[in-house]
């Protein structure tokens, strides 16, 4: 059940967008964060075989099943986390970078991500003005735990404060910005550790690019119809 | 020996020099005149994924600026001009291609915009820091033999200044840019010169036939209380051939149960 292959004929020099029927899976293994159960991931596989040629091309990646909601708490005005269902008590650090010269290698984001879960943490909150991390940052927070809170490049550099004052209207190339946002998340969109976007640090963007984010980040209308619509033990990824 | 389907990361041979001590042009660069394999001055071994800097600090050119007060004694952007920061990478790779192989030159990510030689042949690459690009060089491999490939890193558009007093974000010209903040110094860190200039993430190959994917997308949804679980899946097909493909496409999904060994 948890193999499937589909025939596709594709034109020549076309770019097409394929969605596999749903695969089912009865009570699979969740991915939990650090302190709450296990980090259980699946090795997603998919490969594309052409007549008259074989395998074209592979793709693989861990995959979490985790389910990760969160609201702002009207009580306290400070976001509420759940995780598959469960609050969960965050215990978080501020990130920038793991090097200020950028040699980031795999060996030294296992041993930075790693401490943080040793110290009980169970997200990481990459910060505006540093880098929309990697995907061996990622890989790291889906082994070790690590929910990781990820924001876009607006801080006070972008916002029209500061001393001398800033530009008010965020980076001069808005379009950029969007370019790469879009890029980014679809980079690291399948790491179950990701939990959460965030437009810019202690603030918001600019309201062309904070609208387009939100429209850009919204759900799906197809999973959007499983709350207006879905029975009451229906629930939402 | 044909080229295995995959990806191969292109993190090793690197050189750089500063490009105002090059005399030839990229296309000089990657046809007649690359630089020795002995790398001899201006050229220096590079750190490839890393910033000029770390480049820079690897061949003991500048301190380390991240003991004591060394910092200090690197000379910033602002003072030196952008080209002074402004730097040439180059490599080469061996490629043999079989027929209906396809390869694509991919850069996960370049602070701020760069050109890239190829063999003689030029590609711009546009501005931003957190952006990938992809470029199909089939038809520019070298069949049986070396290819040069040059790369010229050009800093940020805006890379502003430091008021002597430091402070948040300096004087706050490199949010005019899509690039990290944190490098005109913040309250926790000094400034970084380059501004972290430089190829700072992965450069690889991929191989592929004549179909590609692209950017797969994994979703979950769960009903009965995490009982009843679908895994959605979407994918981005190119055929890059000039013939209708006609495609087997499979997905598998298996537990990790060690390093080699899966159930499915």
């Amino acid at each position: 059940e948890h193999l499937q292959t589909q025939h596709v004929s594709i034109p020549a020099g076309a770019h097409v967008q394929y969605t596999f029927p749903k695969i089912f899976f009865y009570k699979p293994n969740l991915w939990w964060p650090n302190g709450m159960g296990k980090q259980s991931l699946y090795n997603v596989e998919i490969t594309v075989d052409v007549n008259d040629f074989g395998e074209s091309d592979s793709w693989n990646h861990h995959f979490g099943f985790r389910k990760v909601e969160s609201h702002i708490d009207s009580a306290t005005g400070g976001r509420l986390f759940k995780v598959n269902g469960r609050p969960i008590f965050i215990r978080g650090g501020n990130w920038i970078l793991s090097d200020g010269l950028l040699r980031l290698s795999r060996k030294r984001y296992k041993a930075d991500i790693k401490f943080h879960a040793d110290m009980n943490f169970n997200m990481m909150r990459c910060w505006g003005g540093g880098l929309a991390e990697r995907p061996e940052f990622y890989h790291f927070c889906d082994i070790y735990g690590l929910l990781v809170w990820q924001e876009f490049w607006i801080t006070g550099d972008v916002d029209g404060r500061g001393d001398p004052v800033s530009n008010p209207d965020g980076p001069l190339d808005h379009d950029l910005f969007m370019f790469c946002a879009r890029d980014t998340v679809k980079l690291l969109r399948n790491h179950p550790s990701l939990a959460l976007w965030v437009g810019g640090n202690e603030q918001v963007p600019p309201k062309d690019i904070n609208s387009a984010l939100k429209t850009d980040l919204q759900l799906h209308p197809y999973f959007e119809s499983f709350i207006h619509h879905g029975s009451s033990e229906e629930e939402l990824s | 020996m044909a080229e295995v389907i995959g990806k191969r990361i292109l993190n090793k041979g690197w050189l750089a020099a500063r490009s105002s001590e090059v005399e030839f042009t990229g296309i000089q660069l990657t046809t007649t005149n690359p630089p020795p394999s002995a790398p001899t001055s201006p050229w220096m071994e590079a750190v490839v994924p890393g910033t000029v800097l770390a480049t820079l600090v690897s061949n003991k050119l500048v301190p380390d600026p991240f003991y004591g007060l060394k910092n200090e004694a690197i000379l910033d952007i602002a003072d030196s001009g952008r080209e002074y920061y402004t730097f040439w990478f180059f490599t080469t790779f061996e490629c043999k291609l079989s027929n209906n192989q396809h390869v694509d030159l991919n850069f996960r990510a370049i602070n701020y915009s760069a050109e890239v030689y190829l063999n003689g042949h030029k590609e711009v690459l546009p501005k931003g820091m957190f952006r990938r690009h992809s470029i199909d060089v089939t038809s520019i491999l070298h069949p049986d033999g070396k290819n040069l490939l040059a790369v010229l890193v050009y800093p940020p558009d805006h890379p502003g200044s430091i008021p002597p007093e430091g402070g948040q974000g300096g004087d706050h010209e490199i949010g005019k840019d899509v690039a990290t903040q944190y490098v005109e110094g913040w309250d926790w860190m000094a400034p970084i010169r380059d501004r972290n200039t430089g190829i700072w993430d992965e450069v690889a190959l991929s191989v592929t036939g004549p179909v590609k994917i692209v950017d797969p997308h994994l979703v979950s949804s769960f009903f009965d209380n995490y009982k009843r679980v679908y895994l959605h899946t979407t994918v981005k097909l190119v055929n890059k051939s000039n013939l209708v493909a006609e495609c087997s496409l499979n997905i598998q999904v298996g537990t990790e149960l060690d390093e080699n060994l899966r159930s499915v």
